[in-house]
């Protein structure tokens, strides 16, 4: 994640996860 | 004394903080041979990656986090992150490592095309948390206070992220009272850290910017 928008791509991606299960 | 509540909830943090920690095949790879500066930028982002998953994965596992507004829960991992990063690296660099293990940490360190300049305050910090001694749930109940922090950017109902900031902050006091009896400042001392973290977060982005010039 070296720019802001990789970080938050990243923890959109993980918590979305958490929708789906 | 701790209330029924207290004691779940500790219960509840404390659990997911030992659950989620960074996969050991992630981990081993720091210790194997040498790589070269690239590998060690590609390495060292695979960590960072990881270290954000399981801030993530331990996060949903706050009480209430999940009951905040969707955005808010974006901005708050957002905000902290950097600092929940540190925290965490702290704590891994000041366990009992195998004889060798820290010198190839932290010669990967710097030879990883990061200024100089940045990691001395990164090791500063690292120290200071080593000397606190802190028991597990100290560990785990200061990284939810730093993720439940109402002041970040784009927070929109920081009474709420307040509410629960203020449950485990109390928790916290508690804790410290009872863990360190003779150090009645023990518990501001914590709270000095966090200080401590926002400056090192504030200058991450420099860092990251050096690093990618290097």
């Amino acid at each position: 994640p070296a720019n802001n928008l990789g970080l938050e791509d990243i923890i959109r991606k993980a918590l979305m996860g958490n929708l789906e299960e | 004394e701790f209330t029924t509540e207290q004691q779940a909830l500790m219960r509840v943090i404390t659990d997911a903080y030992n659950k989620h920690q960074i996969p050991q095949d992630v981990t081993k790879k720091l210790l194997q041979d040498q790589y070269s500066t690239e590998e060690n930028f590609l390495l060292l982002t695979e960590m960072a990656t990881s270290q954000v998953q399981v801030l993530v994965e331990f996060t949903k596992n706050i009480p209430g986090f999940l009951s905040l507004d969707r955005e808010d829960q974006i901005a708050l991992l957002k905000g902290s992150a950097v600092e929940a990063m540190f925290l965490r690296s702290a704590q891994a660099l000041n366990k009992k490592m195998p004889i060798g293990h820290t010198e190839v940490l932290e010669e990967r360190i710097h030879k990883s095309g990061i200024s100089e300049e940045f990691i001395k305050p990164m090791f500063n910090f690292y120290k200071s948390i080593g000397e606190l001694h802190m028991v597990l749930e100290e560990q785990a109940l200061l990284t939810t206070i730093t993720i439940l922090t109402p002041d970040r950017p784009y927070v929109k109902d920081q009474p709420a992220v307040e509410r629960l900031q203020e449950n485990v902050l109390d928790l916290l006091r508690k804790m410290c009272v009872l863990h360190h009896p003779q150090e009645p400042q023990y518990f501001a001392r914590l709270l000095g850290r966090l200080t401590e973290l926002r400056t090192l977060s504030h200058y991450h982005a420099e860092m990251l910017a050096s690093w990618k010039v290097n």
